[in-house]
């Protein structure tokens, strides 16, 4: 799976994710990609992109529940996160993504790892697996 | 107001420590290049729907990666991509599933959006829409690798289905055949 999250500088977000799903998945499966909040969201508050176990992801709402816990309990984006790939989905199922209309990043992950990229306007990179 | 920012990933899962230099190496480089695009892209003044799916499309385009060429195979041989996109701001979105042709699935997701008032098309609608709006298709045989075709071998011994970067292995991590759910 592949994805990229970004915001620009009047704090405009978009999302976007594409896969080719599981080894040997049955043909017809669908996963968490596809789905609009499961493995894709973007809002007014944030934008983010997943990977990992799909129907953990489809089932946990990840991509919605980052911008639900920013836009109804009033969390940051790095708490909202947190709290779902904690809470929201079973560990080793899932990283994900997430920039938000401030500026924020975020690329948490309970896996062993995520292959993940960032940048931002003040010059900041990072390029991480582990 | 705050500047730009930008974030891409290209899978996660059961990537040991231990992970081959000839694996991480092309993928750590394909990361670079992927991020370069989208700075670039944001230097020149592109809006962040353009640069995402500028950045995926540059992603599907590398094969070490999960999408576009590169995809995995299912359990009958064949190639399933699905991709979507959407816009913050206006919360429009397009979603697509099911493909085994179109070169960039995730464009084909940002014209689902824009050129249709549905969210989500899949499998032989889908391929069609691709054609009606002349969209880049090839075989489907252009989309496979050589490692694919190995990874199903290799999931099909152990009756796996098998996530990024999962070793082969019935005791490694990310093997759910057994799982009831789902």
């Amino acid at each position: 799976t592949v994805g990229c999250v970004a915001v620009d500088s009047a704090g405009n977000l978009a999302s976007a994710t594409s896969t080719g799903g599981y080894v040997n998945k049955m043909a017809g499966r669908i996963g968490d990609s596809p789905i609009i909040g499961a493995g894709t969201y973007a809002n007014h508050l944030c934008a983010v992109s997943a990977t990992g176990q799909g129907e953990d992801i489809i089932r946990g709402t990840v991509a919605r529940d980052v911008a639900a816990l920013m836009e109804y309990k009033g969390l940051s984006l790095t708490e909202a996160a947190a709290y779902v790939i904690d809470q929201s989905v079973p560990k080793g199922s899932c990283g994900f993504i997430a920039v938000s209309a401030n500026g924020e990043v975020t690329m948490p992950f309970n896996t062993n790892g995520m292959f993940r990229a960032c940048a931002t306007e003040d010059g900041y990179t990072e390029i991480g697996i582990w | 107001m705050v500047g730009w920012a930008i974030a891409l990933h290209g899978g996660g899962g059961d990537i040991q420590l231990d992970y081959p230099d000839e694996l991480r190496i092309p993928r750590e480089i394909a990361l670079r290049h992927c991020l370069d695009v989208g700075v670039s892209a944001f230097k020149s003044g592109k809006p962040p729907l353009d640069v995402v799916e500028l950045v995926v499309r540059e992603l599907e385009n590398q094969p070490v990666f999960n999408a576009g060429k590169g995809s995995v195979l299912t359990a009958e041989c064949t190639i399933e991509m699905e991709a979507s996109i959407m816009d913050g701001k206006t919360k429009r979105c397009g979603a697509v599933s099911g493909l085994n042709t179109v070169v960039n699935p995730i464009s084909l997701a940002r014209l689902v959006m824009e050129k249709t008032p549905h969210v989500y098309l899949a499998f032989n609608a889908a391929e069609a829409f691709a054609r009606a709006h002349g969209v880049e298709t090839v075989e489907t045989s252009h989309l496979i690798t050589p490692e694919n075709i190995q990874r199903l071998k290799q999931a099909k011994e152990f009756n796996r289905v098998q996530l990024d970067y999962t070793s082969p292995g019935p005791k490694a991590q990310g093997y759910h055949g057994e799982s009831q759910t789902g």
